[in-house]
C-alpha cells in the first residue's frame, strides 16, 4: 500500500536548515498495523504528514496504493485525503467554534455525503470513542483527552483505507487508550483499515505488529512484535 | 502550602450543566511531589486550573500559603500567579508568532525582570531542557515534543514556589520524559519548589512521593507512594 525510497525532507528556516528525514526507504503493506516510535524530534509526525499526503518531500519517491503521489496535483492530493487516508494530528487540529459534532462530519462534507447519513455517521463515530452525549459542545467546553477523542473520532468516520494517527493516545488515561487502542485493532481487523501509529508508549506499540524506530531523521530499527 | 475544601466547579453551557468538581478537599504540604491521575473528563485539569489561580471554583474554600485566594483581587491573583507559580499547560499554550526564548521570558517580562537577566535566564532554562539550539525557533518551526519542552521551560524560569504541570510529558518519548522528569524532582529536591503533575503514565507517577486519584469530580483515592 505505503512504498517510499529514499524520502528526504528539509526545513528552510531562514539561513539554517532543518534536515528532518534524511532517506527514509520501507513498504508497507496493506492491512499491517505499524507503531512508529522515536525520540522527540525524530522525524516522526514529518514522516507521518508526507504519508498523509499533507506535505511533500524534498527528495525522494512515494507511491501510495501503486500511485506516484509527486505527480497528482493538489486538487487530487486533496481528493486522496479526503476518500482514503483519515489523520488524527498530534494537536488534534479541531475547529474551535464548531461543535464536537459538526468536527466529525467534515470530512463527510468534503466528499458530499448527504445531510442526513452525515449526521448519523458522524454521531455514531462519536458513541464509538464515548462522547456520544457531548455531540454539541465546543471544543473548549472540553478536556485534553476529551478533544482528542474527538480528533479520533473524525479520523475514524470516513472508514479510510489508511488511518495515520500521531499520539492519538498522548492525553487518554489508561482505560480511555484501551478502548480507542481496540477501536483501531476491530477497524483494522475486521474492517482491513492500515493503520500508522506514532506513539512513545511501549503499552501502546504493544497493539501493533510491527515496530519501525526513528532516530534523526532515518529509520534506526524495523522489527515485526509478537501479534497482539 | 496548599488547603482546598469543598471545591466544586459547575461549566455552565447553555442549558446544561456540567459539574466538573463535586467536593475535594485536601492539604498539600510546601516541597511535595504529588502526582495526579484519573481518567479523561475526570477533572484533573479543572482542579489544576483553580490550584494555579487561572479558574475560580463555584464553591469552596482555597488557601495558598495562608491566603485565602477568593479574598484576592484580579490583579492580586495575576502577581501569585506571576511571582509564585508556574504552569505547564496540556496544550502547551506557546505564543504562535513568537520565538522560542521570547515565549520563555514571557514570565520574566511580567515581573520586571531587566532585559539582559531576562534573555540569559531563558536561555538558561531552555538549555535545561535540551533546546538551547532551537531558541531563535517559533513553535510552528518545532515538534510537538519540543513545543512541550519550551513550554516546561517557560514554567521554570521563574523559579516558581509551586510547579503545576499537566501532562507534561505527553508527547515525549522516553528517553527526553526521564530528562524532564528528573528536572522537575531536582528543582522539587534542592530548590524546594512543591510540584503537582497530571499524568496517566504510571512511570511518570513513580517519580512523585504522593498519588491523588481523580474520578467523576471527586478524589477516589489519595495515598503516599514509595520514595523515588
Ligand atoms: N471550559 C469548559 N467548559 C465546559 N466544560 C468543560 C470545560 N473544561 C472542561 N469541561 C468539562 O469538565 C469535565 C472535566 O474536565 P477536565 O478538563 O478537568 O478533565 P481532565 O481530567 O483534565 O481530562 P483529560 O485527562 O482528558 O485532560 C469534562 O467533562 C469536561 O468536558
Ligand atoms: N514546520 C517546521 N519548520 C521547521 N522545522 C520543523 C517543522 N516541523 C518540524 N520541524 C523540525 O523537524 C524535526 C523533526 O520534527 P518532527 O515533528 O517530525 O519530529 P517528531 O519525531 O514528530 O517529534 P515529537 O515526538 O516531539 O512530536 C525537528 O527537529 C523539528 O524541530
Ligand atoms: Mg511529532
Ligand atoms: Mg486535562
Amino acid at each position: 500500500l505505503i512504498v517510499v525510497e529514499a524520502l528526504q525532507k528539509v526545513y528552510h528556516l531562514g539561513e539554517v536548515d532543518v534536515p528532518a528525514l534524511r532517506g527514509v526507504t520501507l513498504t508497507i503493506q496493506a492491512v499491517e498495523f505499524v507503531a512508529v516510535m522515536g525520540p522527540s524530534g525524530s522525524g516522526k509526525s514529518t514522516f507521518m504528514n508526507i504519508v498523509g499526503c499533507l506535505d511533500r518531500p524534498t527528495a525522494g519517491r512515494y507511491w501510495l496504493d501503486g500511485v506516484d503521489v509527486a505527480g497528482l496535483s493538489r486538487n487530487e492530493l486533496a481528493a486522496v485525503r479526503n476518500h482514503r487516508i483519515g489523520f488524527v494530528f498530534q494537536n488534534f487540529n479541531l475547529r474551535p467554534r464548531t461543535t464536537a459534532l459538526e468536527n466529525v462530519e467534515l470530512p463527510l462534507l468534503y466528499n458530499g455525503t448527504p445531510p442526513r447519513a452525515r449526521r448519523s455517521r458522524a454521531l455514531a463515530a462519536l458513541e464509538i470513542v464515548g462522547l456520544g452525549d457531548r455531540a454539541a459542545h465546543h471544543p473548549s467546553q472540553l478536556s485534553g483527552g476529551q478533544q482528542q477523542r474527538v480528533a479520533i473520532a473524525r479520523a475514524l468516520v470516513n472508514e479510510p483505507l489508511l488511518l495515520l494517527a500521531d499520539e492519538p493516545t498522548g492525553n487518554l488515561d489508561s482505560r480511555t487508550s484501551v478502548e480507542i487502542l481496540e477501536v483501531l485493532q476491530r477497524l483494522n481487523r475486521t474492517r482491513g483499515v492500515t493503520v500508522l501509529l506514532v506513539t512513545h508508549e511501549p503499552d501502546v506499540a504493544a497493539y501493533a505488529g510491527r515496530n519501525i524506530q526513528f532516530r534523526d531523521g532515518r529509520v534506526v530499527r524495523d522489527e515485526p512484535m509478537a501479534a497482539p
